[in-house]
């Protein structure tokens, strides 16, 4: 009989999940607001051949066409490709309040570059 | 944390030196090196330790909420929020600041409640907090005005007040001002609500030119003077109403400033993701 089919991890270059709590490292009772955020993280494997959804970039293509033949020559690696800002709103050093934008502070998109 | 890093709690510091068979002293070390990274990051130079008597206005927690895009929330009963567009697109950093009561005029408070008299009042904020690399696009005075109650009862004319907001230039002998005028308006006392003033061209040559700071003076001039509704409608001081102390630190003066410190995007209202 046939194994059971578990579902196939796709272990391709994603986004994943991350959260990043301020009451975990004690930064609430100066951070008003966001609690935390979501800020994700890039993981996973570049394949040989790159497929269209892993946004390479040309190089990224050259690098892992040369280490199908050559594995000296690392594979391109899974990072983020878009990031987008967050507010956040805290007391500052002096006590006063701030509300800043802060960029690139969360992954919107993974790709191997 | 005196001479632990503050970053990790105790818990989880004790998981990642039992992991890494790490001296204490040289994990307390890396951790501050990492905190104090992270604290660069978000332009801080120490961690800041508020104190029990900051204030956050609910202007800025709208102003946050309308930048998250949670801004369906509902407010507190009778808050009307008008996001500011024009100084927030030019715009990444917002600061707010609380005029410095220990250089109130006593006598100017005292007039408030009682004589009448039709002097401004002085108000100072500390604006030293800004960084030198944060360069200002706008500054705005908000002033709470409360309903007079009853004032449906006066006619048109009656309820006519005029506020006027002025750079201060010079304090003479006798504590008298030489101002210029910032901005103006005029306001009836039917409504209760927030009237923001530009006092941009005072800030920016505070911050940018360097010239000193001797705040901020308002006036608020009943044009059909009775001595009933003068002094009674524009909250500038504490001792105007008896209300309690909350409610003083969240309907006091208020100075908000737009800057920008070169790095990313200006403030940008977004949907709710």
């Amino acid at each position: 009989s046939a194994k059971p089919r578990g579902r196939k991890k796709n272990r391709h270059c994603r986004r994943h999940p991350l959260y990043v709590d301020f009451s975990d490292v004690g930064w609430n009772d100066w951070i008003v607001a966001p609690p935390g955020y979501h800020a994700f993280y890039c993981q996973g494997e570049c394949p040989f051949p790159l497929a269209d959804h892993l946004n390479s970039t040309n190089h990224a293509i050259v690098q892992t066409l040369v280490n199908s033949v050559n594995s000296s020559v690392p594979k391109a690696c899974c990072v983020p490709t878009e990031l987008s800002a967050i507010s956040m709103l805290y007391l500052d050093e002096h006590d006063k309040v701030v509300l800043k934008n802060y960029q690139e502070m969360v992954v919107e998109g993974c790709g191997c570059r | 944390e005196g001479t632990h890093a503050s970053l990790v709690p105790e818990l989880g510091r004790r998981r990642v030196l039992g992991l890494q068979g790490r001296l204490p002293e040289q994990n307390d070390a890396a951790l501050r090196d990492f905190e104090a990274t992270l604290l660069r990051m978000f332009g801080l130079q120490c961690r800041p330790r508020p104190s029990r008597s900051a204030v956050v206005p609910q202007y800025l927690v709208d102003l946050y909420h309308a930048q998250s895009g949670e801004a369906e929330q509902p407010g507190p009963p009778g808050a009307t929020f008008q996001y500011p567009e024009r100084s927030a697109s030019r715009a990444n950093t917002v600061r707010a600041f609380h005029h410095q009561e220990s250089l109130e005029q006593v006598v100017a408070d005292e007039w408030a409640d009682v004589s009448g008299d039709d002097s401004p009042l002085r108000f100072v904020f500390n604006l030293s907090s800004i960084p030198p690399g944060e360069l200002l696009s706008s500054a705005e005075l908000r002033l709470y005005r409360q309903r007079i109650p009853g004032a449906e009862l006066h006619s048109a004319d009656q309820r006519r007040h005029r506020i006027n907001v002025y750079e201060v230039l010079k304090v003479v002998r006798g504590g008298q001002l030489i101002t210029r005028l910032l901005d103006t308006r005029l306001v009836q006392h039917d409504t209760s609500g927030w009237e923001s003033f530009d006092v941009s061209p005072a800030a920016l040559r505070w911050t940018h030119e360097h010239v000193p700071n001797l705040g901020l003076a308002v006036e608020v001039l009943h044009l059909n003077r009775t001595a009933a509704q003068q002094g009674r409608h524009v909250r500038l001081s504490r001792s105007l109403h008896t209300t309690p102390e909350e409610d003083w630190s969240q309907l006091r003066p208020l100075l908000v400033t737009y800057g920008h410190d070169g790095k990313g995007h200006p403030l940008t209202r977004r949907s709710k993701r």
